[in-house]
């Protein structure tokens, strides 16, 4: 579907993409995190909320991620998890190692 | 309004409330601190997204208690606040003594 288009080519084409919701906490921790980083390009944000079509986006990324909240945090193509994964990543210092290993840091 | 009233109402029977959406995972931090303590009796939990007129809820709730965003604990008819100040307070000791205050711990 064209959905599926749009989507994959977003992850395709930027390194970091956080699918997010915009009234969401956990959402904006996980923003929140990546914000610490000087990452360039800077991680492409889809508030997911403001989309035509979220409910279709959402099953996308379930299909590709196995992931069916949100926020979803995707290097290189692949998605990394969730607000929790990337505060524990950020925590142990894992998080700094795979946005070098993505070059964006 | 009946909605107001319906809310009120809640705020008035129960002694702890929480105002929560079933989707979201700062309601569900604020769920679990307060499955911590044994409450008795326990606390009313209402699901506003499951509700229907979530909107109207919310407006009424932000007149009240100043708040426009969930989870918002009630005490003996007041907000305590949200996920925060209710994982800041169970850190610090003060919500047992306000649970103890309020006569249900
Ligand atoms: N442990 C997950 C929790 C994710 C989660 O439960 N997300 C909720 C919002 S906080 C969600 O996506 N609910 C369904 C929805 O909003 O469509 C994380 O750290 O990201
Ligand atoms: N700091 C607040 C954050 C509360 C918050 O931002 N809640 C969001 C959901 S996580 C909200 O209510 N957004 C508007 C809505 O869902 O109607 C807390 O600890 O409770
Ligand atoms: S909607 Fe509340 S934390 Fe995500």
């Amino acid at each position: 579907t064209s959905i599926e288009n749009e989507i994959q080519d977003i992850i395709d084409k930027h390194k970091i993409v956080i699918f997010s919701k915009t009234y969401c906490s956990y959402s904006r921790r996980a923003k929140h995190v990546l914000s610490q980083y000087f990452i360039s390009p800077r991680p492409h944000i889809m508030e997911v909320d403001l989309e035509d079509k979220p409910n279709e986006i959402a099953s996308f990324l379930k299909n590709v991620s196995s992931r069916s909240t949100f926020p979803n945090i995707f290097v290189s193509g692949h998605s990394i998890g969730g607000s929790d994964e990337l505060a524990e990543m950020h925590a142990d210092g894992s998080l700094k190692e795979l946005l070098k290993k993505a070059g964006v840091l």
